[in-house]
């Protein structure tokens, strides 16, 4: 029941189902990336290539392999066989696949391969063009219709019909032979948004969506509008100050929760604690070891220490058996009991303690 | 892990296997603290479920783990959210085990990077994992060294795929050291002067390594996202909903 195509079989709970029988149960909407400009839009498992799925057919090397091969424009409809293997078309009437036409099979080979081969390639050896039916017999196939879209939609058509990937379209790099991938490479004429003071365009949708995209992260500024009693989350929700930091979520990307435990810059080793929207630093009378390793764990991972640090700073209380531990430690000044982090070792992390492992180096 | 060598026992105490029902090891992962480890958001596809895995520490051979090994579950599982499959970005994902594991000489947390803090193009690193090894796959855990290449470098081996800021490259041009399937969400760790091995990278794709073109071992981009992570443990550890 782990193929997708048994499933509805195994809900029934007691039939034998091989997915590798060509009974292809349903149709399926296309889904692979790669195929999405196909003239049909359903799909059934196994394909021609014995996948099972179309995941497993993304993550297979012939989708690799095929994309890599169309940029080389051996020939004009290979992106178009290729999805026939990959996602062949299911009729709905029949739920049957429908194959390519050996003529197409057979046209692609005989422009490709030798193009593969140059690079110490095999054509995929389960696609032998004997399996498909000729056209105009009395089992239907497929042939590319004229104007059939050769490039996939992560791909730019070049002028000349080439495809190369979208990401090189207007990135100052001439990639298609006949330049036109620099062609009309304002941010509007592509209907994207143009980040002010920089040449960099991006989606619409990425305009506050609390990722910074721009440079300067102009794309994330002036997103919200929030009340004075209010503080704006990073995916710019509006909250109330008194809920900022008081342990529970109220953005619904949880930043009201973020750094609200942090060291102050200035000095970068007092403690500080951001409460209803303000920095308070920390002092403290009953201190004890397990408010440390609280203190260290809400951090992080520990800080390093900052040695040269200059000031008055020749106090420092350790703790008693500081040389038995490792990791952040606290240390607490002597005359206004102000929180002092003095961090010996970072954790006891990236260590090796098994003996010898290091022959390597004597190989060198 | 293609052109590697056997590990020694105890040599990457942060490498995890994360197992899954009857198909066992499918993916690597990373110790980076008593109960967090990192991975890569794709071994997930298809199966988002916490209670489909499990992660085992402390061991070198998959079929024998022996006494130092430590099994834990899934309590929870974060995608990064901007997690993009199509074109493989952002391909990141923190596992928290149910129970803390105990700190062994073979089970140990590895170090996240400092803010801003990456490694040198030029300088050379460890990959690690139970991926395929080009002919068949190990039982016993692999280690290859690997140079980190540039990212303006290392987009002239993939017209195919945008290579992002989320993402590191390492391998060699014309060399044979590479991560292959099933390493994925292992740990590229590099050494410092220090002696502590720090985790930039976590194997996430790559050109097909079975062929003869070879091209660098793509990985996410560790340093980019320790803010991220942080923040998730952060959340996670101290936060009721």
């Amino acid at each position: 029941c782990i193929a997708t195509t048994c499933q509805p079989m195994c809900a029934g709970g007691n039939t034998v189902c091989d997915p590798r029988s060509n009974s292809s149960s349903r149709c399926e909407p296309i889904s692979l990336e790669l195929c999405m400009n196909l003239p049909y839009n359903l799909t059934s498992f196994p394909n021609y290539l014995g996948h099972l799925s179309q995941r497993e057919s993304s993550v297979s090397w012939e989708s690799s392999l095929f994309p890599a091969l169309v940029q080389t424009g051996c020939y004009q409809y290979l992106m178009f066989y290729a999805c026939t293997l990959l996602v062949p078309k299911c009729d709905p009437v029949s739920l049957q696949r429908v194959p390519p036409c050996r003529s197409l099979c057979r046209s692609a080979k005989e422009k490709c391969e030798s193009v593969l081969s140059i690079v110490g390639l095999q054509w995929p050896e389960d696609s032998d063009c004997s399996q498909f039916p000729e056209e105009g017999g009395n089992t239907t196939c497929l042939l590319p219709e004229a104007g059939v879209d050769e490039c996939s939609p992560s791909h730019f058509k070049c002028r000349s019909g080439r495809c190369v990937l979208a990401s090189k379209r207007c990135d100052g790099h001439l990639d298609c032979d006949d330049h036109s991938d620099e062609d009309n490479c304002g941010c509007s004429e592509r209907a994207l948004w143009e980040c002010p003071g920089s040449t960099v365009c991006i989606k619409a949708s990425m305009i506050c969506d609390g990722f910074p995209d721009c440079p300067q992260l102009v794309d994330e500024t002036n997103c919200s509008v929030c009340r004075d009693n209010e503080l704006s989350c990073n995916n710019h929700q509006c909250v109330h100050r008194t809920l900022w930091c008081d342990g529970r979520k109220h953005c619904s990307d949880s930043s009201d929760e973020w750094n609200c435990v942090s060291l102050s810059d200035r000095s970068g080793s007092v403690l500080t604690v951001f409460k209803t929207a303000a920095e308070y630093q920390v002092c403290a009378d009953e201190w004890n070891d397990e408010l440390s390793e609280l203190t260290c764990n809400q951090l992080g991972l520990g800080v390093p220490d900052q040695p040269g640090v200059q000031g008055r700073r020749r106090w420092l209380h350790v703790h008693p058996e500081w040389h038995q531990r490792n990791g952040c430690w606290l240390a607490v000044m002597a005359y206004h009991k102000q929180i002092q982090f003095v961090s010996l070792l970072p954790s006891e992390c990236g260590l090796r303690q098994a003996v010898g492992l290091h022959p390597h180096r004597k190989k060198r | 892990i293609l052109g590697g060598r056997v590990s020694r026992r105890g040599a990457w105490p942060w490498q995890c296997s994360l197992q899954s029902g009857q198909s066992g090891h499918v993916c690597g992962c990373v110790l980076i603290a008593r109960k967090w480890a990192l991975t890569v958001a794709h071994c997930f596809e298809g199966r988002e479920s916490a209670d489909l895995w499990k992660v085992v520490l402390g061991i070198n051979n998959l079929d024998h783990p022996g006494g130092h090994s430590q099994s834990r579950g899934v309590r929870s599982i974060i995608v990064h959210p901007r997690y993009n499959r199509a074109v493989v970005d952002y391909d990141i994902s923190i596992v928290e085990l149910d129970f803390e594991i105990e700190e062994t000489a073979f089970v140990r947390p590895v170090c996240l990077p400092q803010p801003g803090q990456l490694p040198l193009p030029d300088s050379y690193c460890y990959i690690t994992g139970w991926g395929h090894m080009g002919n068949r796959m190990p039982f016993k855990l692999q280690e290859g060294e690997v140079r980190i290449i540039s990212l303006s470098q290392c987009q002239s081996y993939f017209d195919m795929k945008t290579i992002t800021p989320r993402m590191l490259c390492a391998g060699y041009e014309a060399g044979t050291v590479d991560s292959c399937m099933g390493d994925s969400g292992g740990p590229l760790v590099c050494e410092e002067s220090s002696g502590r091995w720090t985790l930039f990278g976590l194997t996430s794709w790559g050109s097909v390594c079975f062929s003869k073109v070879l091209g660098p071992g793509v990985y996410s981009n560790v340093t980019h996202f320790t803010p991220w992570i942080q923040q998730q443990i952060y959340i996670h550890t101290y936060l009721t909903d």
